[in-house]
Order: structure tokens, then sequence, then C-alpha cells
């Protein structure tokens, strides 16, 4: 099965 | 002191529904710019970015920095007390505790107010700038949104594979499968129905279809929508506003 990453794995905290 | 002032009330009416239901609190960040918010759903795999430039609204001003910390249930209760021609004037001090909402009907010399109680709302901001695409899709929004339903019925999961000539949508389920094929073209005479496709390389990315339901609760907004997508990172999904846009971002599911 595939895994759903989270968005903050991406994107870092201003 | 904000003061922002829509033609009609329609236009905010559809931006808040256009993610209420995938977020619930949200600051609303009020510049000299316009108003821009940032928020994740709860499992955290959806953002949604908003900015309302200061050419949507009738009159704009907003004399010092402010943040208005929403509940959108709340919030959305209260737009739909305004009829949606009505004007729509936001109005708060620089440091408010509450927002009010003025709905004017010029036509008929009624006026409503409404004062919705703000929130501290402690969120992250997060960087979504400058990010790298391998391909960018126009489409027109309606249609998308179309694919998303019908496909959405055979499959939790969408994949989308892009080449040169073609926009491969595909969804394999226990009932069986499903696909469609949306190819580049332009139409001189409806240019919102053209569908433009600019790749640097090839992508077959999937998607959890429950976000892509999310998303395109934005179709409303705009006739079109840009979709960028990129390997490994994040898709972003746009609806343009006559100044400014609606964008979800939303990370591809990954075989580990």
């Amino acid at each position: 099965m595939p895994s759903q990453p989270t968005i903050s794995k991406f994107f870092k905290a201003r | 002191m904000l003061e922002a002032k829509f033609e009609e009330a329609s236009l905010f009416k559809k931006v808040i529904d256009s993610f209420k239901d995938c977020v619930q609190l949200v600051n609303f960040n009020c510049s000299e710019h316009g108003i821009a918010a940032q928020a994740v759903d709860d499992s955290r795999v959806l953002l949604v970015s908003l900015s309302i430039g200061t050419e949507s609204f009738q009159d704009f001003r907003c004399d010092r920095n402010v943040t208005l910390g929403a509940d959108l249930s709340s919030l959305s209760k209260i737009l739909r007390c305004g009829n949606n021609n009505d004007n729509l004037t936001l109005i708060a001090d620089d440091t408010p505790d509450s927002l009010l909402l003025l709905f004017e009907d010029t036509k008929k010399d009624r006026i409503s107010e409404y004062s919705l109680k703000l929130m501290d709302i402690d969120a992250d901001f997060l960087d979504i700038e400058g990010m790298q695409y391998d391909t960018t899709i126009t489409m027109p929004s309606a249609e998308f949104a179309k694919v998303v339903r019908d496909l959405n019925q055979l499959s939790d999961s969408l994949n989308i594979l892009v080449t040169k000539d073609t926009v491969k949508f595909v969804a394999e389920g226990d009932i069986g499968s499903g696909s469609v094929i949306v190819k580049p073209h332009t139409d001189m005479d409806k240019p919102d129905d053209s569908v433009k496709v600019e790749l640097d390389k090839p992508v077959d990315l999937t998607f959890g279809s429950k976000y892509l339901l999310d998303i395109i609760k934005g179709a409303g907004l705009s006739n079109q929508i840009t979709i960028k997508l990129s390997s490994e990172t994040p898709a972003l999904f746009e609806f343009g506003l006559q100044s400014g846009y609606l964008q979800f971002f939303l990370a591809p599911k990954f075989n580990e």
C-alpha cells in the first residue's frame, strides 16, 4: 500500500 | 484599522465555502496588500493558501498588519446571513477580539451587522515559495472536478500521468477500473475550455481521492484550474481570483 506523507515533511516552518 | 469592502458578498462567501470543509481554524493575515491565509487540514496532508489582493475589493484600507483568527464554521454561519449581491465590509481594529461584518443592500436600504468573536490560533506558517515543478496543466475546473468525482467512485486513489500530449487520470479499485484521457487543445471561442500542458519531465503520481474531493470545492471560484506536478514534492492545485488565488498543496502517495 502506498503511504500518504504529511505536508510538513516538505515545507519548513517560517 | 481594517476596512475591506467587497462589492458583492458572494466572492468572500465562495472563497470561504471552498475550504471550510477541510480546515476549521484559520488566521487571516491582513496587510496593505490584501488578505492572506494559510492552513493545514486536520490530517496535516492538505495545505490551503489564500491570497485576496486589494483589487478584489471595492475599497480596501489596512493601516497596520492585523491577524484575524477565525473559526470557519462560525464565519460561514454569519456569511450565510448576507445576500450574494449585498456589499460586504469587514471591519476590525488594530488589536481585535472580534470582526464586524456589514452587509448592505443599497437598493432596499437595508443594513445588517454581525460580529464574529475571534480567537488566538497557534499555527506554523510554512514556507511554500520557490517550488520547482516538472509539469503544469491548465484545464477547465469543472472538467477536473468531474474527473475526480467520477473516478473517486472506483478507488480512494487517483493516478495522474502526464506526457507531452496527454494527461491521463486512472483509478483502479475493487469493483473495476476507469481512466480519462484529456488532450491539450486551444478553444479560440471559449478560451476557458482550453487545455494546456507544459512539460519538462513526464510525471506519474498518485493522490488520495478524499483530498482531491476537498480541492474541487474551489471549482466555483474560477473557470480554470492550474495543476503543477513534480515527482516527490507536493502538487499545487490553483484557482485564480480576479486578484489573488486559492491554492491547495497535496503531497502524492508514495510506495514504501
